[in-house]
C-alpha cells in the first residue's frame, strides 16, 4: 500500500459519493449515460468474484463491496426509479456500448496473467474498465449544459486511474513488481480523459461553465 | 520483475 494507491481509492470512493449525492439530491440523472454505469456493474461483477475464492482483506473486501453495491444502486434508481428514470437522457445515451464488450472478451481470452476462469474475467474487466467511459463522454458531447456534480464525477473518475498510474511507477521501482495489463488499460483509459481534463480545467480556471465541443 | 497473478490491487 502507498499514497498514490489510497488517494487513487479514495478518489474513485469519492466519485461514486458525488453520482449517488447528484441523483439522491437532484432526484434527476440527466448527463449520465446508463450504458457507462451498466459497464461498471460488469466491470465489478468480472473483477470482484475473488471475493468468493480468495482470502478476505481488511482493505480491498470492503471497498469491493461499497464499489458493487453502489454501481448496482445507481443502475436501480437510472432504470426504476420512477422519478429518476424520466430524467434519464435515453436518446442522447445513444454509444453502442454492446460493442465494446465483445473485444474486450475477446482480449481477454487471448491476453491473460493465466488461463483460468476468474484470471480471464479479470482481464476482461481491466479492458472493459479502461473503455467503460465511451458512452458517458459522447453522451457529455452532446449535452448542451453539464451541471458541476456531473462534471466533478467524470474528473473524479478520470483522476483516481491516473493516480493508479502513479501507484504503478511507485510499485515497480519500489516493489519491483511489473503488471502489463492494468498497466497498459491503465493507460488508454487515462487517456480517454485527456481531452474531457483538458475542457474541465479550462472551464474552472476561467470561472466558466463546462462545455465540450 | 514478477508478473504475479493475485491481485492486491482494486
Amino acid at each position: 500500500m502507498n499514497a498514490f494507491r489510497l488517494l487513487a481509492d479514495l478518489t474513485h470512493l469519492l466519485s461514486i459519493i458525488i453520482l449517488l449525492v447528484k441523483i439522491r439530491t437532484t432526484k434527476s440523472c440527466a448527463g449520465i449515460s446508463l450504458k457507462t454505469q451498466d459497464l461498471y456493474v460488469l466491470v465489478f461483477i468480472s473483477r470482484y468474484l475473488d471475493l468468493f475464492t480468495r482470502p478476505l482483506s481488511l482493505y480491498n473486501t470492503p471497498f469491493k463491496l461499497v464499489f458493487l453495491a453502489t454501481s448496482i444502486t445507481i443502475v436501480y434508481y437510472m432504470r426504476y426509479h420512477k422519478v429518476v428514470k424520466q430524467t434519464y437522457n435515453k436518446d442522447s445515451d445513444t454509444f453502442k456500448h454492446y460493442f465494446l464488450i465483445l473485444p474486450c472478451a475477446v482480449l481477454a481470452f487471448f491476453i491473460n496473467p493465466k488461463f483460468t476462469f476468474i484470471e480471464v474475467l479479470w482481464s476482461f474487466s481491466i479492458y472493459l474498465e479502461a473503455v467503460a467511459i465511451l458512452p458517458q463522454l459522447v453522451l457529455l458531447q452532446s449535452s448542451s449544459n453539464i451541471d458541476n456534480l456531473t462534471g466533478n464525477y467524470v474528473f473524479m473518475l478520470g483522476a483516481y486511474r491516473a493516480l493508479y498510474l502513479l501507484n504503478w511507477i511507485y510499485r515497480f521501482f519500489a516493489e519491483d513488481v511489473v503488471r502489463w495489463i492494468p498497466w497498459i488499460a491503465g493507460l488508454v483509459q487515462t487517456a480517454l480523459y485527456a481531452d474531457f481534463f483538458y475542457y474541465y480545467i479550462k472551464s474552472w480556471r476561467n470561472n466558466e461553465r463546462l462545455k465540450l465541443p | 520483475a514478477d508478473q504475479e497473478a493475485t491481485h492486491d490491487e482494486l
